[in-house]
């Protein structure tokens, strides 16, 4: 594999996104770029990445490969990362470890690091990407993010709830519960402002707060937030990348007895 | 306040 990033902080961004809710994971790197999956310890959250060769300045990888590696110390290497800096990932045919050089053409400057490859495995699990879903809602992700931030103080559990009014983010903790309701919009001068609902039944979901805290992580990767919705499935959190590909987080609910 | 449900009650190991 060798894969250059033309701006060392897209994988930054994308490592952080997601290193606080699994501990390690398997890249499977392939001609269409790299892929992976991760759930983490208590079986609730999913992680799903996808970064295709349109994300990359160079982009090639003669055979597949799995590089796994912990993320706690990736995130740690590429606090090196910087938007003046290129960062070339490269992994041997026999992989036993990641070489990460970074590049900075107008400091005339490279760093190198070299990280052991681990052996994990872990169980994945079968998702459909085009799983069905009742409710489809692209919105603002730093409106998203703003929503979750402020009542996930209120509570250990968040409920998302759409009707014909528009969506509901609504919480009710011991001592305080709060609720935002946001309608339709279209900003045709900031677009990143719309907000956009699909619908063909009603929902109405809890999730538990800690796991959304671990997602708006992510949302540093795009303006935009998409929130699909089923009364039978996880809920799906997708932040798109600009360039193509983008990160997924498949969430559990929690249901009342 | 409610059950956390698991994603292996929807989803299939492969």
């Amino acid at each position: 594999l060798e894969a250059k990033f033309d701006d060392s902080t897209i994988f930054k961004k994308i490592i952080d996104s997601f290193k606080d809710s699994v501990s390690q994971i398997n890249f499977m790197c392939s001609e269409s770029g790299i892929e992976a999956q991760a759930i983490d310890d208590s079986r609730v959250l999913l992680v799903s990445l996808s970064i295709p060769p349109s994300c990359f300045e160079t982009y090639r990888c003669d055979r597949p490969t799995t590089v796994g590696v912990y993320l706690s110390s990736l995130s740690k290497l590429l606090k090196s990362a910087s938007s003046s800096a290129t960062l070339t990932l490269y992994v041997e045919d026999q992989p036993d470890e990641l070489l990460l050089l970074f590049e900075e053409s107008k400091a005339s400057k490279s760093m190198e690091y070299k990280m052991k490859l681990v052996d994990i495995t872990a169980d994945m699990l079968e998702v459909d990407s085009d799983m069905k879903s009742d409710v489809s809602v692209e919105m603002s992700g730093v409106e998203f993010t703003k929503i979750v931030r402020d009542l996930t103080q209120l509570s250990d559990s968040f409920t998302v709830s759409v009707g014909k009014d528009g969506i509901v983010f609504s919480v009710d903790g011991e001592t305080a519960s709060g609720k935002v309701l946001l309608q339709p919009k279209e900003d045709l001068a900031n677009p990143e402002n719309n907000l956009s609902i699909s619908m063909t039944k009603t929902i109405d979901l809890s999730f538990a707060s800690k796991y959304l805290l671990d997602i708006i992580k992510a949302s540093t990767l795009s303006n935009m937030i998409s929130l699909k919705f089923s009364e039978e499935t996880p809920a799906l959190f997708e932040f798109k990348m600009e360039k193509g590909g983008g990160i997924g987080f498949y969430l559990a609910p929690k249901y009342d007895e | 306040q409610g059950t956390q449900k698991r994603l292996d009650g929807f989803f299939k190991v492969k």
